[in-house]
C-alpha cells in the first residue's frame, strides 16, 4: 500500500507545487516509487515535472468526471526516473463544478486511486492542491493519510492556519478517520530578515502540530528548476534547496513508520 | 462615478493584495478618496488595511449572499485617510457556493455597488480578488472599469497568463462590454537574478497588453507593512516600494484620463 500525502494550503504563493515536486524528487533519488497527482486547474505540478500539457488528452479531470476513466489510463511517465503524473489540465475547473452535484463528490480522488493496481505500483503518491479549499482540495485531504501544510514565512500565511487546520478537523471528523497533519513545512525562509525569523518563530510556537526541521529557504534555484521540468534533486543536486528536500524526504518517511 | 478597477490573477501569491492595499495608499496619499473591497474569503485585504477582523459584523458575504444587506451598511474606515474597506469573513466561501444557483449571479457584486450612492463616495474602488477563477474573481471583473494583472517574475506565473486572459475576454464579450486591461505589473522583481530578468523580457515580449513602467522588487518592507495594517505609502513612505506605487498611481490615473 502506498503511503498518500496531500500538500494543501488555500494561500496562494506559499510553495505547495515545489513542495510536491521537490519531495517526489527527493523520495524517487532515495528508491521509492513516487506518482505526483495535480488537482490544480493551473497545472503547475503536471509542467513543472516536465508533461508537455500540449500532449496530454486525458488528464484527471476526466478521471472525476462523467467520462469515469480509470487512473491508470491516465498516468504518464516524467522525465526522472521512478516519478509518473496524473496529469491536470485547464478542464479540471470544470469538473469541480460538475462535482458540486455528484453523490459522493468528496470520495471521488479517494476511489480512484484504490482502483486498478495504483497503490501496488508505488510507495508514495503526492497530491497538488490548488489554492482554495473547494472540492478538488477536499478530495485531496480525503485521499489521504497525510498532509504536508507549507506555510511561507509572511504574515497573511500565518493568519490563514486556523482556517486550514479547522477543515483538514471536520474532514477527519467526518469524511477520513485517518488523515493527519505530517507537519507544517516553513518556506521562503530569509534569515537575513527579523520578518522571517519573527514568523518561524511564531509558527513553532503555535505548538498544535509539528514543524519540519527542514526549512526551504528563498533561493532562485526553486524558481529555474521549473523551466527544466526537474527536481531540484536533478536540476541543482549539490544547492543547500536539494538538501533540504533530502531532509525533507527523510522525515516524512521516518514519520511513515511511526 | 468612481472607476472601479479589478485586481486579478488565478496564480496564488503573486502580489495580489499587496498591490490593492498599497494603490489604495498612493491614491489615497495623493487626495483619492478610495473604497477597497475584499473579495477573497481568506480577508487578507480587510486585515491588511488594519480592520480587525473579529470586530466585523456584517461582510461582503452578507451584500452578495440572501441576506441581501445594501452595500454601504457594510463598508467601515480603515486607520488610513480616505480609505474605506468592504470588508470579507471567511463566510464569504459558502457565499460562493450559494451564488452558483443565483439568477444573475455573475452580476450581483456589480449591481451591489452601483446601490445606495457608493459611487459619488469614492473616485476609486479596488477590488481585490481570490486565486481562483470561480465566481468571487468573475464577480470582481463583471464589477469593474479595468483590471490590473499582477504577474510574479515566475515561470508559472508568466504561463498562467493566457488562461486568464482568455477569460477576461470572454467576460468582455459576455457580461461586461466595458472591461479593458489596464496593464500587466511585474512583482517580486529581484534583479541580480537572471531569471526574473528573463521572465520580465518575456512579459514584455507578449506583446497583446500593456505593462506597467512600475516594477515592484521583492522587499522585505511589503511583507512588514501588514503587521501594521497600513499601506507602505504610510508604514515606509520614503522607501522604493512605495515610490513604486505612486508610480503606478500616477499610470493608473493617466490611463483612466486616456
Ligand atoms: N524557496 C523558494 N525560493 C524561491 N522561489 C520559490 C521558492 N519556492 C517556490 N518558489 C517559486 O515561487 C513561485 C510560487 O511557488 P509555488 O508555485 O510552488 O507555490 P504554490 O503554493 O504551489 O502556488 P499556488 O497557490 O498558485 O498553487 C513559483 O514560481 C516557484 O518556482
Ligand atoms: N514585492 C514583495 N516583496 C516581498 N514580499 C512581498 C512582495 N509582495 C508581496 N509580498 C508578500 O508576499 C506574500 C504574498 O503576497 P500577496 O498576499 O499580496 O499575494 P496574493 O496574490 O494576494 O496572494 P493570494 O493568491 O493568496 O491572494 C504576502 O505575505 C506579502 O506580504
Ligand atoms: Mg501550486
Ligand atoms: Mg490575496
Amino acid at each position: 500500500m502506498a503511503t498518500v500525502i496531500a500538500i494543501a494550503n488555500q494561500k496562494g504563493g506559499v510553495g505547495k507545487t515545489t513542495t510536491a515536486i521537490n519531495l517526489a524528487g527527493a523520495l524517487a533519488e532515495g528508491g521509492s516509487r513516487v506518482l505526483a497527482v495535480d488537482m490544480d486547474p493551473q497545472a503547475n505540478l503536471t509542467v513543472g515535472l516536465g508533461i508537455n500539457l500540449g500532449h496530454v488528452e486525458r488528464s484527471i479531470a476526466q478521471v472525476l468526471g462523467e467520462d469515469h476513466v480509470a487512473m491508470p489510463a491516465i498516468v504518464v511517465a516524467s522525465p526522472t526516473e521512478r516519478i509518473d503524473v496524473a496529469p491536470a489540465t485547464l478542464e479540471l475547473a470544470s469538473t469541480e463544478v460538475e462535482l458540486f452535484s455528484a453523490i459522493g463528490r468528496e470520495f471521488v480522488l479517494r476511489e480512484a486511486l484504490a482502483d486498478g493496481g495504483i497503490h501496488e505500483g508505488y510507495d508514495y503518491i503526492l497530491i497538488d492542491c490548488p489554492p482554495t479549499l473547494g472540492l478538488l482540495t477536499i478530495n485531496g485531504l480525503v485521499a489521504a493519510d497525510g498532509v504536508i501544510i507549507p506555510v511561507q514565512t509572511q504574515y497573511y500565511a500565518l493568519k490563514g492556519l486556523t482556517a486550514l487546520v479547522k477543515v483538514i478537523n471536520t474532514i477527519r471528523a467526518k469524511l477520513n478517520r485517518d488523515l493527519r497533519v505530517l507537519g507544517l513545512l516553513p518556506t521562503f525562509y530569509d534569515g537575513r530578515t527579523v520578518l522571517a525569523r519573527e514568523m518561524l518563530e511564531e509558527l513553532r510556537e503555535l505548538g498544535d502540530h509539528h514543524v519540519f526541521n527542514a526549512i526551504v529557504r528563498t533561493t532562485v534555484k526553486l524558481g529555474e528548476a521549473p523551466l527544466t521540468g526537474r527536481p531540484i534533486t536533478s536540476y541543482a543536486g549539490s544547492s543547500e534547496a536539494a538538501r533540504t528536500f533530502r531532509e525533507l524526504a527523510k522525515e516524512v518517511v521516518e514519520l511513515g513508520q511511526a
